[in-house]
Formats: C-alpha cells, structure tokens, sequence
C-alpha cells in the first residue's frame, strides 16, 4: 500500500538526510544532489528562480516488517529561502488539495477497485523547524496554519544535536505554548479502550514529546562523528528520532492513513461539495 | 578609544553568546532578554512589528590587555526574522551611514579635539551565516554586498559545531566561491614589510580560514556540554573561535579601525562630497 509523506523545511535543515536514516535505505543520492546545488546556484540563477517554490515528489519501495510500502516523498525546494517568501505556501496547500481531488474524481469511477492503490492523498507532513532555541518564526506558524487541516501535523526540530538537554526542554514549550495560541493542532496518536495502561502511557508520552528533537546520521550511517564525540541517531538518550520512527513508520503509519482518510479528506470533500 | 562593532544574522545564531564569550563578560543578560521574548512573541505582536527591522547599541567598557576599551555592539533584530525580508537591509545601511555623517559633521568643528574619543563609526561587522551545509542564501549575499564597500566584513559560520570537519571544509569552499563570483571581499589582516615569515604565514593563515567556524560558549561557560561529548570554545581543534579573537581583539584591532579611517570612511566621504 502507499505511504504519501511530505517533508517541509528551508534547504539545509536535513530533510534528505532524514527520510534516508529513517527509512535506512539511501532514497536521496545525497552527495550527487549536493554537488549539482552548491555548483550552481549562482545570483542569476537565484533571481530566475525566485519566488517559486517548487514541488518534487521521490517514489521508491520500501520493505517495513516484511511488508512492501510504495512510499513517496514530496518536498518543497525554496520554501523559506527566498528573501520574500509571502504565500511560498501556496504551491503546497495546492499540492494537498490536488491530491485529495484526485481521490475525489477516482471515487466517483464505475471501477474503484484500485483506489486504495491509487491513494495519493498526503498522509502526514513533517515540518522542519530550525534549531533556533528561542521561538518559532512568523513563516513557520503560518505555514502550520495553512496545512494542519489538511493533513496530519507532525512539527520536528531538525538538527537538534545544536541544543543541550535544557535548551531542548525550553524550546520544546515554547513551541507547545505557540502552537496552542495559534490554534494548530497536531498529530495525536489515538489509544484505544483494549489497550492496557503500560501501553497508554507510552502512547501519551509520544504524543508529549511532540515536537520530535531529531538528529539525522552522517550519509550512509546511523550517527554523527564530531571531535569532541559520537551522536548515536538511534540512542534515545542523544534525540527522538526513535520516538518518530515509532509514529510515522512502527505504530501509527495505519492511523495516519486513516485519520487522512476519514478526518482530513471527508472535511475537504463536504466543504468542496458544499461551494 | 571606541571600538564599535556591527553584528548582523536573524534570530537564534548565537549573536549575543558569542559577544558574550569573545569579550569573556555577560554583556547581554542572556537569561533575561530570552525570558522577554519567549514570553512575548505572539501573533499580533509579530505583525505590529512586522517588516520593521530595528537598531539596537549595547555599550560597556572592556579591558583587553590592561587598556580599557568602550565597545558597542550594535544589533538589528528582526534582520531575517520575517516572512519578507526585503529592503530589511535599508535600517542596517542607514545606521553604517548617519555614523560616518556624524564623523563627517564632527570633521568640520572648530573644536576637533574629542574627535577620536567620539569616533562611533562602525569598525567590523560580524555576519552570521546558518549552519545549513549548503550554500550562502539570498539574503545572505544581498546584504554582504551592500555592506561590504562600507565596513570591514568578517563573515562567520555561526554555531558550526552542527558541522562535522567536512562538512565545514565544504561549506568554507563554497561560500568563498559564492563571495567571489559576487565580487563581495571581506576583511584582509595586512602583512607589514618587517614582519617575519613566521609572522606572515600566520597572517595568511587567519585569512585563509574565513568565513570562521564559530562556537559560542554556554551561559557563563567557554564550554558546551552534551551527553556525548564537551565542545571547547578555545580549542582550535573545536572551531575557529581563538582566530576569531585574535583578529578582532587581540591582533588587528587597530587594522579595522584604521581601514575604516583612512578607506571605507574616506570612500564614503568623497562620494557624498562630490554628489
Ligand atoms: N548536525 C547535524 N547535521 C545534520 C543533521 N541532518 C543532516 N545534517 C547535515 O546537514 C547538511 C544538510 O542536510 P540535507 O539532508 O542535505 O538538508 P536538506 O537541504 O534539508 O535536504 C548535510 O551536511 C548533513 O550531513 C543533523 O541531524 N544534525
Ligand atoms: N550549538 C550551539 N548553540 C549555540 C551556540 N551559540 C549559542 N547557542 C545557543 O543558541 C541559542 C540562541 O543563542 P543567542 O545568543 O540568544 O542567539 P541570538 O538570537 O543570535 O542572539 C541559545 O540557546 C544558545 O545557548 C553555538 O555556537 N553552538
């Protein structure tokens, strides 16, 4: 089945790097694409493409507990980078609505018997944030509130091994406390009434380290190597990445579909069907 | 005598800790000025404030090497912070130039005799570049190149412990080749007839190793501490920070003032005269 996960962020904040450590497969050919960028982008260039971000979409397959997943990556190449970068999330939010309108007109064909193959719907967004340690930018919280009814939120903080364990603690409620006051929901993993108490609370806890202080492994590794010491991506102790991998790919991947599915996507279709 | 430096780069880099841990005092309450705007960023607050870059000066006496020095560091927050940047470069420039019209009315008195001890000409600017890996960015170049014929630039890798040794040798080479594609030069420490080869090689060294790779130490420390391992500010096998100071502070101190004396100054003053 698919798994449709859009990764937005401004260049450099690892989102290559973290799509290959999560899924351990090198998805990105990290080391081409950053010669061909750093080569070429000159002022001209810059000036030609400015003020368009742009939509790139990776498939490939991906083997999870011995089950095959088409996962696709859709990324959003010049999102933040630009010197003015008003309505650079417009080119997103159409991204989303095309895909859930795609699943509308396939919904409506006399043969449907493909279209949970076929499903291109945008599953979760992982929304890079960068490792300030002081608050979220204006760009950040209006592109959350642009997306977080449209697809399932899941806010990180990309490169976080920059932080200490206090600087993290204080970022991490701050970001809590902006998001509440803005109104942006993100994804809760659901518990169910069968489940027992010890599993409740580690859903709970899941759902409180929102937003995931995450470290991506140098390429093709699974940490960091730095005079002074080794990052460990999978050590819980060093950053969350367990705990996202848990969300996004172990525990809640069916949870996420289905809340796109029966939330996201028939909110979208009754305020369509509506107009 | 005054020695008057210009940091510029958007919110979070490590601004303040790094004035903090060059001139080894609290200049800026650090704890105190986070509590401030943590607290307060909100929403409507953002938009009052928005697209208004500010210029803030923090003064303070300094003793370097048994001479007592008053040095300013002038800041302009909100510089990068917004979701359109452009022209936040105008309030930056404007400051540089009311400083030199203000040396140029003090020029023109009868009484000349407090001139050097009034001297609030900017002597450096500091700027901070992201740690993204890649590439400089739009806005970084803009205003390097409006600022470049004006002060002497020294522009740093902020917060480059994020950075492996590669990663930043890399990221060096790019930068330069940008800076140099954009005709954009920054501060040159000079080499002197009867200095010895030693002398020169070292010179050519501090040079070379521009943008500086810089880490800022933790509140009070000249250290950062992490589960997995300790980063020391001074130790050059960390980062660039020691060859930082010593072109600010400890060896070319007089060079940024002098250059700004007799050729950004005497630059700006001949254009404004003939004009
Ligand atoms: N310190 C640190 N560096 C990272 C991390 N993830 C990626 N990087 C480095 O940051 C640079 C940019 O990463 P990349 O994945 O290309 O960023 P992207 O532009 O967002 O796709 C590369 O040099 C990576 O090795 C991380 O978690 N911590
Ligand atoms: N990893 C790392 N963190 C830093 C460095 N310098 C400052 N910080 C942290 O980054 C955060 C923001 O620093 P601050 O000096 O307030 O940034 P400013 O907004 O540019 O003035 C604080 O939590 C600092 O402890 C550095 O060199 N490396």
């Amino acid at each position: 089945f698919n798994f449709n996960l859009l990764c937005v962020g401004q260049s450099g904040l690892g989102k290559s790097t973290l799509i290959n450590t999560l899924f351990n497969k090198d998805i990105y050919d990290l080391h081409q694409s950053e010669i061909g960028e750093d080569d070429f982008v000159s002022n001209e260039e810059e000036e030609e493409d400015n003020d368009r971000v742009k939509i790139d979409t990776i498939s490939t397959t991906i083997e999870e507990n011995g089950v095959e997943l088409n996962l696709t990556v859709i990324e959003a190449p010049g999102f933040g980078d630009f010197i003015d970068n008003t309505n650079s999330w417009e080119p997103i939010i159409d991204e989303i609505n095309s895909r859930f309108d795609q699943y509308l007109d396939s919904e409506n064909k006399i043969d449907r018997s493909n279209i949970i193959h076929e499903d291109n719907r945008i599953h979760a967004c992982l929304y890079f944030i960068e490792p300030t340690g002081h608050n979220l930018k204006a760009l950040d919280l209006k592109f959350m509130e642009m997306i977080h009814t449209k697809c399932n939120l899941i806010p990180i903080i990309s490169k976080s091994d920059i932080l200490d364990d206090n600087e993290i603690f204080e970022f991490k409620n701050v970001i809590k406390q902006q998001l509440l006051e803005n109104n942006i929901e993100y994804f809760k993993p659901p518990t169910y009434a069968v489940d027992d108490s010890e599993s409740i609370a580690m859903t709970e806890q899941l759902y409180d380290l929102i937003p995931y202080a995450i470290v991506g492994g140098e390429q093709g590794t699974r940490s960091r190597s730095y005079p002074w010491g080794i990052i460990e991506v999978d050590n819980p102790q060093h950053c969350d990445f367990v705990f996202l991998r848990d969300v996004l790919i172990k525990n809640f991947m069916e949870e996420l579909r289905e809340k796109t599915n029966t939330v996201l996507y028939e909110n979208y279709r009754s305020n369509k069907l509506k107009s």
